[in-house]
């Protein structure tokens, strides 16, 4: 943990939303409630009470909360969805000390289990540790870490962890114990459940292990069973919560549950996904047309893909499977003569990948298990430094620790 | 060796460790450059503290780092006395 240099001398501070969040479906009164909620964490490690003051009371609170946007007035404009969240103010004489502000601009979310949108509770225990004069901690769990680690479940019955205690502690000592001395914690209404709740189970992001992978004008896919994420150029994803296969690619039929390869034809920005030993080609999110045999691309009858990607440097498409692949002329359809070969062509690169997929800048990525093996553009040899894991780079996923060595 | 980075990434990255506290602020007055020791050593701060490998390079999982949902305030606070960081023996 680490201490700002200053706190409050007193120990009953005031507070009060001075502003409500104008993008969030998040009622007033939840808003009110989990600050309550957040301010109570610090307070039952400290012996700190806090006192709501309401709009009538001409006084001002110790932490006023706003809900802002962009530029508003401080040193710290937010910037949009994404990046920064909130910010908070030291204890301290100014008016500004204490005050807390957060993105208008996010989708502050409660009780949300598909990670999506920034969960409100979470982030305000940590800004209102700021307001109290703690600043950011390197601990693992720690709330006080500087970046947003997701939702840290019902907070009626969040605790803070000991780094966090300590550093509080440091500052206003320890609570009183006794049995009676535990602030009243008021009721959180039941969050309401996310619209269409999938009847099937959300695969994990971090697991790897993906179906396909494609780059579909500029973004990239993660098909996982039924399901798929989007990374944007960015680097963002557009959400935790991954989208479904059948509503987003109209007409894909029901019975196929898995795409196994997938990519987009650069002579006409039509995209192909595979399953099985047939393909379907979609102009935009529309199916066109009837599945096809992937013998139409030069395969043999009843063969299956791993992986399919196209080749900027020569326009060609690639199919891979197993240890082999075969070339596909999108410019004259037709398939390349003298295929399969063998895909060691490609130094480095794993035997059967999940999928294959050639990024903005022109690299092509060989993708197997959670890990990526590049090949910068133009080149059929492996950077040295592959594989490398995914999960933290592109899909928001914690570092791997150190365990038994990355596959070869 | 690791690819270099990007200039985009590189510009990103030395804006992003000097707002966050891991390089001190530009001043326009001063004609002495950023020594490459100096952001190597702010990248290897920033890496240890987010509990990245410290390679002090701007590889790709420091940039994804990078681009994570944060706190606006800065990470370090800075040296003039007020800051008392404490490590819990092991």
């Amino acid at each position: 943990y680490a201490l700002s240099g200053s706190m409050w001398k007193k120990r009953t501070l005031t507070w009060r939303v001075q502003s409500f969040p104008q993008s969030s479906p998040l009622k007033q009164e939840v808003v009110r409630t989990i600050m309550h909620h957040a301010l109570t964490t610090w307070g039952i490690e400290s012996g700190l009470t806090f006192e709501e003051m309401y709009s009538q009371d001409p006084r001002e609170p110790d932490i006023l909360i706003d809900f802002a946007r962009a530029y508003h007035q401080d040193s710290y404009p937010f910037d949009g969805q994404g990046g920064t969240l909130a910010h908070a103010f030291f204890p301290g004489e100014h008016s500004i000390s204490g005050d807390t502000h957060f993105d208008d601009e996010e989708i502050w979310t409660y009780g949300s289990k598909d990670g999506e949108g920034t969960d409100l509770f979470a982030v305000a225990v940590h800004e209102f540790g700021h307001a109290l004069g703690l600043g950011h901690s390197s601990a693992p769990d720690s709330i006080m870490r500087p970046f947003y680690q997701g939702p840290v479940g019902n907070p009626t019955k969040y605790r803070l962890s000991q780094d966090d205690r300590e550093g509080l502690q440091q500052l206003y000592g320890k609570a009183p114990q006794t049995p009676h001395d535990e602030p009243t914690r008021k009721p959180l209404p039941p969050p309401s459940p996310p619209p269409n709740s999938p009847s099937l189970p959300v695969p994990d992001r971090c697991a790897g292990n993906f179906d396909a992978i494609a780059n579909i004008r500029g973004e990239t896919f993660f098909f996982k069973g039924p399901w798929f994420w989007r990374l944007q150029p960015s680097g963002q994803l557009v959400s935790h919560r991954p989208a479904r296969l059948h509503r987003f690619w109209e007409g894909l039929p029901a019975q196929v549950k898995v795409i196994q390869a997938a990519y987009s034809r650069h002579r006409d920005g039509r995209i192909l996904l595979f399953s099985g030993s047939q393909f379907w080609v979609f102009q935009d999110r529309q199916l066109e047309g009837a599945a096809r045999p992937l013998a139409e691309l030069g395969l043999p009858q009843g063969e299956e893909v791993d992986a399919v990607f196209s080749w900027p440097l020569n326009g060609k498409t690639y199919l891979v499977r197993g240890q082999r692949y075969w070339r596909y002329d999108d410019a004259a359809a037709r398939p390349d003569p003298g295929y399969p070969r063998d895909l060691s062509l490609w130094e480095g690169a794993p035997q059967a990948p999940d999928d294959v997929t050639v990024s903005n800048t022109g690299d092509t990525y060989f993708v197997k298990g959670t890990h990526y093996w590049r090949f910068p553009k133009g080149s059929v040899k492996a950077e040295p430094d592959s594989p490398q894991p995914m999960g933290p780079q592109w899909l928001d996923c914690p570092a791997p620790s150190a365990g038994p060595r990355s596959p070869k | 060796r690791a690819p270099e980075p990007s200039p985009q990434d590189v510009s990103l990255g030395v804006d992003w460790l000097t707002r966050y506290g891991y390089l001190p602020p530009p001043h326009p007055a001063q004609a002495q450059l950023q020594s490459p020791a100096m952001l190597r050593d702010a990248i290897k701060v920033m890496q240890r503290f987010a509990q990245l490998p410290e390679t002090g390079l701007l590889d790709s999982l420091t940039m994804a780092t990078m681009r994570k949902r944060r706190c606006s305030l800065p990470d370090v606070l800075g040296v003039a006395g007020l800051v008392r960081r404490r490590r819990r023996r092991r």
